[in-house]
């Protein structure tokens, strides 16, 4: 997977992904 | 279907994926592969609508391309495009040979991708993604002969 | 009565009449009335939060979308209860030092224009 894309991780099932507290923030202070 | 789709598991040299004649990377089927069979689940994480909202202008905004997110319905959306498998691989085609299906499994929804009709081996896997409609066109390379010209 | 409306919210909120409870990623209740002018204050107690929670509250019209938070877009602003920040559209901006928490009594005050 590295070589196509160096980030990128394998799953073997869904993952539900756990929010972060400023998920929909833009900018903070 | 709960067993059918923990069989997927266990028949993973069906498909590989390779240089695809339509764009970049896709999957074949490495036997032949019946009509209405499941082929592979597309598995990424599950985030709500509105986040995958931010994804995609954040994708954008990054040259990242967004065509890795899946809809499941109008709460959840499946994103391929970090953390997933290699369904992410399937290209478009105007006349695929695959469709998608949401399948709820002990209460949680996942999409299968099913053949269409009879694969034969070495043949690409392709799906029918249904972009929706911009003024900013993509031109669509399937090459198939019912091709829209555009991916949007 | 103004209560927490049991349609205008994000249905994975938990709603009784007068109070709200979330879990995972931010969602929004709105109250059962809106105001459109002059001047109005609520009140609001903060009954619990767990570590590492926050909430977010204030003033928000009826297109901001129920599954993000208060403040995220133009048509909401919100007070968040981690440092106090305040958002609009999503952007914060210090605004309260400190922030809340769990116990504090929280107020929220708007001036609209009074027609003439």
């Amino acid at each position: 997977w590295s070589a196509f894309a160096p980030e990128f991780q394998e799953l073997e099932e869904n993952e539900k992904y756990i929010e972060k507290e400023g998920e929909f923030d833009m900018e903070d202070e | 279907d709960f067993f059918k789709i923990n069989q997927l598991k266990f028949r993973k040299k069906m498909i590989k994926f390779a240089r695809s004649r339509i764009h970049g990377w896709g999957l074949y089927a490495m036997e032949t592969i019946a009509q209405d069979e499941m082929i592979v689940e597309y598995i990424g994480q599950k985030i709500r609508s509105l986040v995958a909202d931010e994804r995609e202008k954040a994708y954008e905004r990054r040259g990242i391309g967004s065509s890795y997110l899946f809809r499941i319905d109008e709460h959840s959306v499946i994103d391929a495009t970090k953390r997933g498998n290699f369904a992410r691989f399937i290209n478009h085609s105007c006349q695929p040979n695959c469709y998608a299906k949401v399948l709820t499994i002990e209460g949680d929804k996942r999409i299968v991708i099913y053949s269409r009709s009879i694969i034969n081996k070495g043949e690409e896997i392709t799906y029918d993604y249904k972009f929706p409609i911009e003024d900013d066109k993509i031109d669509c390379l399937c090459g198939a002969k019912a091709c829209r010209g555009y991916l949007n | 009565n103004v209560i927490v409306s049991s349609n205008d919210r994000a249905f994975q909120l938990t709603v009784a009449n007068y109070s709200v409870t979330g879990f995972e990623g931010y969602a929004m209740a709105r109250a059962s009335h809106g105001v459109s002018k002059g001047t109005w204050y609520f009140e609001v107690y903060f009954d619990d939060q767990p570590d590492d929670s926050h909430v977010r509250i204030g003033w928000s019209q009826v297109h901001a979308p129920l599954q993000a938070c208060v403040g995220y877009n133009k048509f909401s602003y919100g007070w968040r209860s981690k440092h106090g920040t305040k958002f609009h559209d999503a952007k914060g901006k210090k605004y309260h030092f400190g922030g809340f928490k769990q116990g504090d009594t929280l107020g929220c005050l708007i001036h609209l224009p009074v027609d003439k």
